[in-house]
């Protein structure tokens, strides 16, 4: 019986440098050269967060939330975009039996990456609003320590704070497809970084030959609701070389109220 | 209490979309908004074993049976909603985001969002200059009986009202746009605190995503109304 399949969140031990200061490429980050810790020029890094959310965990900069110190932290505007480019790297672990699958997930980037893994590139698409798949079965691996490092882009168009502020700054922002309030509002002064970073959830997940996307459930009703209809649609990829001869099943149990508890 | 097992053929190297025949429930117990009635949620859990391998993949959910209508009130200009039929009376409260670094949490999602039920709102509006909202969001306000009014990510002042004018057919990469929209539906629609998807903040997207969007949210032809005698069938297309 193949081991159930699972999921892994890759949410500690990343650490975090600044583009300009490493000196390696991905490949090599992932192959020779990966780094060793958080020395200089890495820090531990916040992930799932934002470039600026590391800096201000490791006091590179103030926290901009208190007084007027927003204004002590170089807006991305006037340091430029690569100043904003970071880093990002992990290692993972990854049992893989034959005939399982192992894709690398990432639910939320701003604005675009690109990914090396154990020396590979994978290029992602821009957008911040998108969630990323990819499959690693043939990259990662299957009995050792699994080398991670992402190069995270800030939107391609963070604009310009004009000196009156204003509703969405310059607006430039708005000819990305990303949050609009990190130039700045009536309520909010702007975010330096444009929040740019792995800003949702990480995981790796292995799967058997067959895998289960984005299930669609809607429920129709007759008789006054006194009658439901659930309707369940889902997407299925078969991985493997070979027809799938598969047993699909679909089970609804009702959630007990905070008070019953099922023995 | 409902479990239901179908078998077919996946093709090598391929990827199918399949539906169940429907499941019905007698009496189910509704998911009601905070006020109306419990937030009654279902486990719905799908799993596939394959043959000579075992249990493949498996996804789970926690899903509510509610109906949620809206439509624009003629006497008063204003959108009027009904939850299971029942007309509801909107008390609602504006959300951007709960932390300025991206720095989420579910102990911070559950305590907001809880924070709101007790104000004894009924909806929380995504601010459309602000996020698409995380699965984790949705959860609680599953939990406590939010109702959510997601816009996407179109505000007048960037796109097309502001001073100065910028922007006035939204964001460069039109495809782009779409692509997120549909995706971030995907990842969101099985929520039963959704209740309405929304252009943006004060402004109409371009007239093709607003296209776009309005056809790809319309409510499917399969669910408009279901012939109870309709025989259940598999459908692999």
């Amino acid at each position: 019986m193949a081991e159930q399949h699972r999921k892994t969140t890759l949410d500690s031990g990343w650490v975090a440098a600044r583009s300009t200061e490493v000196k390696f490429t991905g490949t090599q980050l992932t192959t020779t050269h990966p780094p060793t810790g958080p020395t200089s020029p890495w820090m531990e890094a916040l992930v799932p967060a934002t470039v600026l959310a590391t800096l201000v965990k490791n006091k590179v900069v103030p926290d901009p939330f208190y007084g007027l110190q927003n204004e002590h932290i170089v807006d991305i505007a006037d340091s430029g975009r690569d100043y904003y480019t970071f880093w990002f790297f992990t290692t993972f672990n990854c049992k893989l039996s034959s005939n399982e699958h192992c894709d690398l997930n990432f639910r939320g980037i701003n604005y675009s990456a690109d990914v090396y893994l154990n020396g590979h590139e994978i290029i992602l698409p821009k957008g911040m609003f998108r969630r990323h798949s990819i499959d690693v079965t043939d990259i990662v691996h299957a009995d050792g320590t699994n080398l991670l490092a992402v190069l995270v882009h800030p939107p391609d168009h963070p604009g310009r704070i004009p000196p009156t502020g204003g509703q969405g700054g310059d607006h430039e922002i708005g000819k990305d497809v990303a949050t609009q309030y990190v130039e700045g509002w009536d309520w909010m002064a702007p975010i330096r970084d444009r929040n740019t970073g792995i800003w949702d959830e990480v995981s790796i997940s292995v799967t058997g030959p067959v895998k289960i996307i984005d299930p669609h459930l809607v429920s129709t009703f007759s008789d006054d609701y006194k009658k439901a209809y659930l309707h369940t649609t889902i997407e299925l990829q078969n991985k493997s070389s070979r027809t799938a001869e598969c047993s699909l099943s679909v089970q609804v149990t009702l959630e007990p109220e905070d008070s019953i508890f099922l023995v | 209490e409902h479990l239901q097992t179908q078998n077919l053929s996946v093709p090598a190297n391929s990827r199918v979309q399949y539906t169940f025949p429907e499941l019905i429930f007698s009496k189910p117990n509704l998911w009601w908004p905070n006020g109306m009635g419990k937030q009654s949620l279902y486990n719905v859990v799908i799993s596939i074993d394959v043959k000579g391998f075992g249990e493949s993949d498996s996804w789970s959910h926690h899903f509510g049976f509610r109906k949620i209508e809206s439509h624009i009130d003629n006497a008063t200009g204003g959108r009027l909603f009904k939850v299971n039929g029942e007309p509801i009376f909107i008390r609602g409260g504006n959300w951007i985001l709960s932390d300025g670094l991206l720095r989420f949490s579910k102990k911070r999602y559950s305590t907001d969002i809880k924070f709101h039920a007790d104000m004894n709102f009924n909806m929380i509006r995504c601010w459309g200059g602000g996020l698409a909202e995380r699965p984790e969001f949705y959860h609680y306000c599953d939990y406590y009986g939010l109702l959510v009014w997601q816009e996407f990510w179109i505000t007048g002042d960037v796109d097309g009202r502001g001073d100065p004018v910028s922007n006035p057919d939204g964001p460069l990469d039109h495809d782009l746009f779409l692509f997120c929209a549909r995706d971030t539906v995907k990842l969101l629609r099985n929520h039963p605190s959704l209740a309405l998807w929304v252009g943006g903040n004060e402004q109409i997207p371009p007239a093709d995503i607003n296209a776009a969007l309005k056809y790809d949210l319309r409510l499917h032809p399969h669910f408009e109304s279901k012939d109870e005698n309709s025989k259940p069938v598999g459908d692999v297309s």
